[in-house]
């Protein structure tokens, strides 16, 4: 399997 | 000042004990247009989000912003001395050091009282931007739970797969393969039991089941689920609340292979 993702990558920080 | 009376203590129960293995410390921050939490897990791949909207209590008065830094063990703690039917009135001044609880129950004339200490946290707020997602299932809770639960027998992460023809959750373990393929489906006598799936274009994603089983103690609260999903994108898990509520879970997928 790959690795696991990050949400940070996906949504900015407010 | 916060005050705010919910007709069942068991929403506010459910809710938090749907997330606290997920969230441990959060602000609720409330404000004229209802309650709100937003939080990350510890390793940021997960992230829950809940609106209780101020038609979801009545009456709901906030005069200003206020965030309620909450343990939510403790918070657990003291919801477990309601009763299911009762009701609860939550109330905080406007600098507050506590939060009030307060429980009545309908059929008697007990009413019980806790405060629970405040705490300061400190929050990453994310912005969620809002998406167009590619491929939209709407199914009865109680089957995603199960599929979630199934899979996460033979491996810890399934693949989701959305294409007209239908939704093919798939796994491969150790022990062997498993896969569950739902198709479009309407049941007149029972709408709960309905399968929709709208779709722009075919989604590919994989995801980590334990995060998944995790969202899915949510389950009581509504008896559907909406999955939100788009190519390279975090999944939106949702589940309606009455009042236009909801409680919302983003999971990040799996990379690469």
């Amino acid at each position: 399997g790959g690795g696991q993702g990050n949400l940070m990558s996906f949504f900015g920080m407010k | 000042m916060l005050e705010a009376r919910l007709e069942q203590a068991n929403l506010l129960k459910k809710v938090v004990d749907a997330i606290k293995d997920l969230v441990q410390d959060c602000n609720f921050d409330c404000n004229d247009s209802g309650v709100a939490l937003q939080a990350m897990d510890n390793s940021h791949v997960a992230l829950v989000s809940m609106m209780l909207k101020a038609e979801s209590f009545s009456p709901f008065r906030c005069d200003r912003n206020i965030a309620l830094g909450i343990n939510l063990t403790s918070l657990m703690k003291v919801l477990r001395c309601a009763q299911n039917e009762d009701i609860l009135t939550l109330k905080a001044e406007d600098a507050p050091d506590v939060v009030n609880l307060v429980f009545e129950s309908s059929e008697s004339d007990r009413l019980s009282e806790y405060d629970i200490k405040l705490m300061d946290i400190d929050q990453e707020h994310l912005g969620i931007p809002e998406t167009e997602y590619a491929a939209t299932i709407t199914m009865p809770s109680a089957e995603f739970q199960r599929i979630c639960r199934d899979l996460m027998a033979l491996s810890e992460s399934v693949a989701i797969e959305a294409t007209k023809d239908g939704v093919k959750f798939s796994c491969s373990g150790d022990i062997g393969n498993g896969a569950v393929t739902l198709r479009s489906h309407t049941n007149v006598e029972k709408p709960d039991l309905n399968v929709e799936i709208a779709l722009s274009e075919p989604v590919a994603l994989t995801f980590s089941l334990k995060y998944l089983v995790n969202f899915c103690k949510a389950s009581g609260l509504s008896s559907t689920v909406k999955l939100c999903l788009s190519n390279e994108v975090p999944l939106l898990v949702e589940y309606g609340l009455a009042s236009n509520s909801y409680l919302r879970f983003y999971l990040a997928p799996k990379i690469g292979d």
